[in-house]
């Protein structure tokens, strides 16, 4: 049985700006995979974003030392095409009977496409939500699933007025992502608007139940005394029968070194 | 006394929302701000085994026992903040990110927290025109005993003010911000750090969006009872 739990895919990953880019995402998932960081290709940083990807391989100068910055295409100037870029890892994870298996993005900015052995899906607008898909019925059972992400940038990522100034012409702010991008008083413009898989990518591996978003609170008596913990979850039944479970909460303490307290 | 176990069955296909019965626990160690005692936490661990086949998923989550209150002075106008019934001075800093590139790895994120520990900083208050920070951010704000003031994404691009003037009712898609704004707050809700939800900053969200916060994040009737003062937020 393939061990459960959560894996974070966060080596190996290929970029490419999408405009170099002649093969569709299924193409890339199936019989056109990229053979490795030869171009259009790179080395990707994943999490990150698409000028950390660029910053990475030397293809633009760092933006946070000296003027470095003003040698950078604004995203006004080259348009959204130019900062549209396909990311490509693969993965193995040979789940037995009964397992599911999800793939998970804890954030994209700004929205994406997601091909994984050829099956497409969407994810939609919003820099700041989370995305997990169930792809058990997508994974090959044996050997590599290949994983392509056409991500792209804000739909409104603004220009820069020559004078600067706080939030550049604001179009940014139509979006629900992060405004400081176009510049501020204490910023130069990101010359992207921080496009990217920003946040961990991740494949979470369960039986036929999945917990999902617990929320713990506590409430307090008796001058702290007294304390309760409240703790409400969810709980998916991915099977198609009856599932009878058995639910169990612990919490322990750390006393020293590896000794808990139950 | 910290081991519940819950029989439970789920039909096919189905997601149901489950609320265990409160856990009792005699004076807890609590998690105090910076400066103000430890911050002990206690690891929360939540496993489902299905009959059948076994252990079927986990969950685990390092949980502070802490009661943070905050009110607007009428004397003053300024925000006070307590925690476990003390008041705190907050010596505060204001974060946008730690990286415009977003390289947020776990050790940057621990060096640039711990050195705010270090300044004898107390809270740290997340911009709105920054990023609703990361889970690793407020890892080591629980560790290290920063409260965190955390904005949602409204600014003075999103109001009518500036030049050219911004779009004067926030962002086009409501929906899609309280979308974001609900996912966030599942994200990050369980962390002790976590002191304060605020709409934007230096001003209030769009109407609708303001009332849909307030609604959403209200403390339920139970906690309030619980409090025992319906000032206390």
């Amino acid at each position: 049985m393939v061990e459960m739990g959560k894996r974070v895919l966060d080596s190996g990953w290929l970029a490419a700006r999408s405009t170099e880019v002649a093969a569709t995402g299924v193409q890339l998932t199936t019989t056109h995979p990229p053979s490795g960081p030869s171009a259009p290709w790179m080395e990707a940083a994943v999490p990150g974003t698409v000028l950390g990807t660029l910053t990475k391989n030397k293809l633009v100068p760092d933006p946070f030392y000296g003027l470095n910055n003003e040698a950078i295409l604004d995203i006004a100037d080259s348009g959204r095409e130019y900062y549209t870029f396909w990311f490509f890892t693969t993965f193995e994870c040979a789940m037995k009977g009964n397992q599911h298996v999800n793939l998970n993005f804890r954030a994209i900015n700004y929205s994406a496409e997601v091909y994984l052995n050829g099956h497409k899906e969407i994810l939609p607008k919003g820099m700041f939500r989370r995305h997990s898909l169930d792809v058990t019925d997508i994974l090959l059972p044996d050997g590599k699933n290949l994983l392509a992400v056409l991500v792209y940038p804000p739909d409104h990522p603004g220009s820069i007025p020559p004078e600067g100034g706080q939030g550049g012409d604001h179009e940014i702010g139509k979006d629900v992502a992060t405004q400081y991008v176009e510049g501020w008083d204490w910023m130069t413009p990101i010359r992207d608007r921080n496009t990217g898989i920003w946040d961990e990518v991740s494949i979470s591996i369960t039986g036929p139940v999945k917990i999902s978003d617990p929320h713990l609170v506590s409430s307090f008596f008796d001058g702290f005394k007294r304390a309760y913990l409240h703790t409400t979850l969810e709980l998916e039944n991915k099977s198609s029968w009856l599932a009878q479970c058995s639910l169990t909460l612990q919490v322990t303490t750390e006393l020293e070194g590896n000794i808990s307290l139950v | 006394e910290h081991l519940q176990t819950h029989e439970l069955s789920i039909p096919p296909k189905t997601l149901l929302q489950y609320t265990l019965p409160p856990l009792f626990f005699y004076k807890p160690n609590l998690w105090w701000p910076n400066g103000m005692g430890k911050q002990s936490l206690y690891n929360v661990g939540i496993t489902v085994d299905v009959k059948g086949f076994g252990e079927s998923d986990s969950w685990s989550h390092q949980f502070g026992f802490r009661k943070i209150e905050s009110i607007i002075d009428s004397v003053t106008g300024g925000r006070l903040f307590k925690v476990n019934g003390q008041c705190v001075f907050i010596r505060g800093g204001n974060w946008i990110l730690s990286d415009g590139l977003l390289r947020l790895s776990k050790k940057r994120y621990m060096a640039d927290i711990k050195f705010h520990a270090d300044m004898n900083f107390n809270m740290l208050r997340c911009w709105g025109g920054g990023l609703a920070e990361r889970p690793d951010f407020y890892h080591y704000c629980d560790i290290y005993g920063l409260l965190v003031w955390q904005e949602f994404w409204i600014t003075g691009d999103v109001d009518g003010r500036g030049v050219p003037v911004s779009n004067p009712n926030g962002p086009l898609d409501h929906d899609l911000f309280m979308l974001c704004a609900r996912d966030t707050v599942k994200l990050l809700r369980n962390h002790a750090s976590l002191a304060l939800w605020v709409g934007g900053n230096e001003q209030v969200p769009p109407k609708d969006i303001n009332a849909a916060l307030k609604n959403d994040l209200k403390l339920h009737p139970f906690f309030m009872s619980v409090v025992g003062n319906t000032a206390l937020g």
